[in-house]
């Protein structure tokens, strides 16, 4: 049935994936697994960094190398997985 | 694939694994099922056996964990990480984690092994039917003691086949009281429990007294998690309450309500406004065999695939009919060769056949195997008729007469790619060139002219009145007629007639076969037929199966599945195939070769 009124959303404790941003999950999940390193963030511009290290993440999934943040990257990092990283120990 | 940096490895083959506890979400039997297969699925490429030992270190040790389990690589919650291994080495290397906040499963949802009753364990069958209610859980109606219990048929009302679902009432997992239920209420720390608890443990794992006072005897178990426990929240393993109350309504089942992801959920008190307590409802789970298949090659070695279809690939997605990708084999044959049997000092008469279950060769080109020496023409036990002219043969009331192919076929979508095929509905050789017939293409393939593989051709257009689908083909090579075979119908192609279609009980094949899964040519005039396990010798000329048929496969077609799917002849060989698998065999019963269908025969990149 139709909605009569907005749904109310509400933050359940205890739930530890919350409240991050496209952008936020993007630079954990390149930083876990191994796609860029904290010191990469640190010494080049944050644009550039991320664009080199999304297209470095997305040749390793076999994904369109973009360098863009776009829905199946996106996809990707919201994707169940092993925790292994993808890159250097 | 990819190896570690160093290609870390295993020096010895004879590894051993411990399982240090149990999800609570299946049956330790599943879990110890599901690893050994896991464990199955590298060692049947490879020389490395596995041994379940338990008690002391193993050289992988197996756990489930959740957030924070000792080793600095936090988990994170239902979904996201699933689980993590260690490349080979002492100490934790090699050892497998698996999330707990996961639900575990087989990949398809809940799987509800049951005890005692009287349905020597069989999984929980929902919906089931009790006293014409159908219900999608496990009940404790009909019952005065609380277990929970459900029918393993459709229909309890029908068949009474039932047995008792996982519950703290029935027994504990790990602990130190061998199994034994828990008793309430209990004390511990001088409170009374009437529930499992996590009180007085960081990790998360519910559990009980198996004795009226924990305090004072200090005996306790894990409660397996019920049908209806919850994953993750902040109840892991609590059992939804129903009804509860949400921002002021009541709600009988779980619900998406106050979530933006869709996600199902429920409360494990009678009121989330005033207790906060939740967790998610029961989805398809992840497949504890497919990931501990991935992890474990971690444990022996191989980092993350880049090839999607891959194991080794680092996202789940859930498989039905796993096979192990050609990545993973070279991957892990890389680091540790082949299996006995693929190498030239493999002797069968020391080590056995291959079973039909063992995955093929593909490696350094050892693959092939032993050779046999100069071919042995099939015996034939009868004198052979003498060839009949094509097209001889009478048409009778119930058969069709239509046109022929022409000589050369048209491709009707060149797009239509062979390789990504994973099966063939029928293969077999016609006119010299290999036939690969699927949903009413087809494709050829010549060893002479080394033109790779043509098509796809349409099979309507090539022998007008077949079906899409066929099962089995053949040509008989003294009149060059075509016998096509489609659940238990046949047709003969000859020149530009066709007669059928036909029963196959026509041949003398009783009921007892189904479809014919191929056709081995055997000398001028006889053909073996096979359906099932076993086959049939037709006398080609008279279309009728010799008398002391069918026999079992079995007998002589040793070491090949018995279950393939297709079967036919090819460069004098005996061909079996079962999935994207092939069994050759020469004249002399030798399994010489075990390949890819689509790598090794239609030579796909």
């Amino acid at each position: 049935p139709l909605q009569s009124k907005p749904q109310a959303v509400v933050t359940f404790p205890g739930e530890l994936v919350s409240g991050l941003s496209d952008l936020e999950l993007a630079e954990s999940y390149l930083l876990r697994f191994g796609y860029t390193t904290a010191a990469e963030a640190r010494t080049s511009s944050k644009h550039v960094s991320l664009a080199k290290a999304l297209r470095k993440m997305q040749k390793q999934l076999g994904l369109e190398e973009t360098g863009e943040l776009d829905a199946r990257t996106l996809e990707a990092m919201r994707a169940p997985r092993c925790g292994v990283p993808d890159v250097g120990t | 694939f990819l190896t570690f940096e160093g290609d870390l490895k295993w020096d010895h083959m004879d590894l051993t694994y411990r399982v240090m506890n149990y999800s609570p979400d299946l049956d330790r039997a599943v879990i110890d099922d599901a690893f050994k297969r896991a464990f199955k699925v590298w060692s049947d490429v490879t020389p490395l056996t596995f041994t379940q030992i338990y008690s002391g270190e193993a050289d992988i040790m197996i756990m489930f964990g959740s957030r924070e389990h000792g080793d600095g690589y936090p988990f994170d919650g239902k979904d996201g990480l699933l689980a993590h291994a260690f490349p080979p080495g002492r100490g934790i290397q090699g050892d497998a984690h698996f999330d707990d906040d996961e639900l575990w499963t087989l990949g398809t949802g809940l799987v509800v092994k049951t005890r005692h009753g009287n349905a020597n364990g069989a999984d929980c069958h929902f919906p089931f039917v009790f006293e014409g209610r159908s219900y999608s859980q496990c009940i404790t109606e009909g019952r005065t003691d609380g277990l929970p219990w459900c029918a393993t048929t459709a229909s309890y009302d029908r068949d009474k086949k039932y047995g008792f679902c996982p519950s703290e009432l029935l027994y504990t997992n790990g602990g130190n009281s061998d199994g034994a239920p828990c008793v309430f209420p209990f004390v511990f720390d001088g409170t009374s429990y009437n529930a499992c608890t996590t009180d007085g443990r960081s990790d998360s794992y519910r559990w009980c007294a198996t004795t009226a006072n924990f305090d004072q005897d200090k005996k306790y178990g894990f409660c397996p998690n019920r049908d209806t426990a919850v994953i993750g929240g902040n109840s892991q393993g609590d059992p939804c309450v129903f009804p509860f109350t949400f921002l002021g309504q009541s709600y009988s089942a779980c619900t998406s309500q106050g979530r933006q992801d869709g996600k199902l959920w429920c409360a494990t008190t009678s009121n989330y406004d005033t207790d906060k307590k939740w967790g998610f409802c029961p989805d398809r789970g992840y497949s504890i065999f497919l990931v501990a298949a991935h992890e474990f090659g971690h444990s022996l070695g191989l980092d993350h695939s880049s090839v999607r279809e891959a194991l080794m690939y680092p996202m789940y997605s859930y498989v039905q009919d796993f096979q192990l990708d050609p990545d993973d084999v070279r991957g892990i044959q890389y680091l540790y060769g082949e299996q006995p049997w693929c190498s030239q000092e493999w002797d069968p008469m020391v080590l056995g056949w291959p079973q039909p279950h063992a995955l093929p060769c593909i490696g350094s080109g050892r693959g092939s195997g032993p050779e046999p020496t100069a071919p042995v023409p099939a015996p034939t036990e009868e004198p052979q008729p003498l060839p009949t002219e094509a097209g001889s043969t009478s048409t009778t009331e119930e058969e069709e007469e239509t046109p022929a192919p022409t000589a050369e076929p048209i491709p009707v979508d060149p797009s239509r790619d062979a390789c990504v095929e994973n099966n063939f509905d029928a293969i077999t050789e016609i006119n010299g060139e290999l036939h690969f017939f699927k949903d009413g293409k087809y494709w050829t393939l010549s060893s002479f002219w080394d033109s790779g593989i043509q098509g796809a051709f349409s099979i309507a257009d090539a022998w007008p009145g077949l079906p899409a689908v066929i099962d089995a083909a053949f040509q008989d090579v003294l009149t060059k007629r075509v016998f096509f075979f489609a659940g238990r119908q046949f047709w003969v192609f000859s020149g530009k007639s066709v007669l059928g279609p036909r029963g196959i009980e026509k041949l003398g094949i009783g009921k007892e076969a189904g479809r014919i899964s191929g056709a081995l040519q055997r000398g001028r005039g006889k053909v073996l037929l096979f359906s099932g396990e076993s086959y049939w010798r037709l006398d080609v000329k008279v279309q009728r199966v010799d008398k002391g048929y069918p026999r079992a496969t079995d007998d002589i077609f040793t070491g090949v599945p018995l279950d393939a799917h297709n079967v036919f002849l090819y460069q004098d060989k005996y061909h079996f195939c079962r999935g994207s698998f092939y069994w050759r065999m020469t004249p002399r019963y030798q399994v010489d070769r075990v390949g890819y269908v689509k790598y090794d025969i239609l030579q796909c990149p």
